[in-house]
């Protein structure tokens, strides 16, 4: 069975969907395969690998809502060892839906149990989560062996951690006891910037093993990808935000591979 | 009574926390008195505003769900002419809270409509919105006059605002006929990147005048401010970003006063 990835944090804008796709995309290079899930109503994963909103046939509303099975949501896009579960604006309404419904935080996770993965191989699944706590977040942790946290390196969105620990740590007390911390990576980072090298020191000294020594820069390439549909590696490979995402994937392959 | 206006956006990280508090700041000296509602469990405007977590007695979840009244949300954070509505956590749990209720959509409005403005003036209510189009949002977009929305120059959060303006439409066309649109700030402009300045481009030519004049600009200073409680005009009053948002708050009143 691969290894089931939410990457959340509830705070907006710190790099949930560029971690998502880049480091997806960094596994495959490094021979892993890897299905994204585009658990976003701005379906923003979709677009930052190419799917345009026309081509997104089945989506994750169609998979939360409907009958849809993981691997038929699943579309190539064109990236060796990479399947994409798309998402569309349908999505934002998936909510209401599952509160009517009596499994209301266990539909994705069944769906991921559903497969059978001797058929079809997968290392990894990431699931690219909104901006907030909702039944998507929960049905996403719920369904995930653990928590990729995205930190903009900047005091508004260092607020919000030890909301998202109390949060991640209730998920596994009361759904989902296997769930833990994947860790947590620093984005859009600016060494020149005091703010920045602030937040790193607080949160390495506060959550020591958690926080990766690999660290994203801000890099004008990363936010001009998406724009090509195109991930770091296919749009701009010897930027500093390529290196980044690549040894951001070796320190978790380095992880999962003693364990 | 008051001009309430939503600052909306469902892109996370876009500036609407920035704008709200750094435009209602700069709206008081002009001599305006202004009400900021705090509708994002994260609470970020509360923090950014100087506002302890311990220090928010009545908060808006009391205020939808609970029997306060707005005036006895209010509370003074040592700004002259400047009232806050904080928010703690617990709001996030009002979306399933308000499903329940009969009324779900006009509770806000309807807080709003039952206090004597003769009594308590307020020019303005800036209300800080969270990143996405859920049942607080909403409630805000039919409590409001106007909507302002915050685009970071940036591709991804391009994407989001046809959505957006789709939304707007909807609630004027179900549920509040007044609301419109206030205009679209560009937020976190760097005119070094190529990247910001055709966003402007292709937003100037499709929006034109819903586009304000004043930008603003990325600047440190801007998110550092809230990690001592302040705005940038009591943190930073000659820079960049504090001359940004007294821009923007002049050429918010010349169309109102025109109107
Ligand atoms: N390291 C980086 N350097 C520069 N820009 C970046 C970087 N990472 C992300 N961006 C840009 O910052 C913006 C926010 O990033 P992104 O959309 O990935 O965040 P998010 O957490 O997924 O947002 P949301 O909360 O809306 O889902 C985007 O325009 C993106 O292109
Ligand atoms: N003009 C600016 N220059 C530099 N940094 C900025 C600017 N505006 C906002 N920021 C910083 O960018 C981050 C995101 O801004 P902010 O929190 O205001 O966005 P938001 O849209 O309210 O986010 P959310 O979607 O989480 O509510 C914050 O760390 C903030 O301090
Ligand atoms: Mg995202
Ligand atoms: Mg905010």
């Amino acid at each position: 069975k691969p290894r089931v990835i939410s990457v959340t944090n509830q705070k907006g804008g710190v790099g949930k969907t560029t971690t998502t796709i880049n480091l997806a995309v960094a596994l495959t290079l490094q021979g892993k395969s890897v299905g994204v899930i585009d658990f976003d109503p701005q379906g923003n994963a979709s677009t930052a690998l190419g799917l345009e909103a026309q081509e997104r046939l089945k989506t994750t509303y169609d998979l939360l809502v409907g009958d849809s099975d993981l691997f038929s949501t699943f579309v190539k896009v064109g990236i060796e060892g990479l399947l994409l579960a798309p998402a569309t604006v349908d999505l934002s309404s998936a909510d209401l839906v599952l509160l009517k419904k009596s499994e209301q935080v266990t539909v994705l996770k069944e769906k991921i149990n559903a497969v059978d993965f001797n058929q079809n191989k997968l290392d990894y699944i990431l699931i690219d989560c909104p901006p907030s706590l909702n039944l998507l977040t929960i049905n996403a942790l719920v369904a995930s062996d653990s928590v990729l946290v995205p930190l903009q390196a900047e005091f508004l969105p260092l607020e919000g951690l030890s909301q998202l620990m109390l949060s991640v740590k209730e998920i596994r007390d009361t759904a989902n006891p296997a769930l833990r911390f994947e860790g947590i990576v620093l984005t859009m980072f600016d060494k020149r910037n005091n703010l920045s090298r602030q937040v790193e020191e607080d949160v390495r000294d506060n959550l020591k093993g958690l926080v990766y020594q690999s660290v994203i820069p801000r890099s004008v390439k990363l936010s001009e990808a998406p724009s090509y549909g195109k991930s770091i590696f296919d749009y701009s490979p010897r930027s500093k935000g390529a290196f980044a995402y690549k040894a951001l994937a070796l320190e978790i392959l380095s992880r999962h591979e003693v364990n």
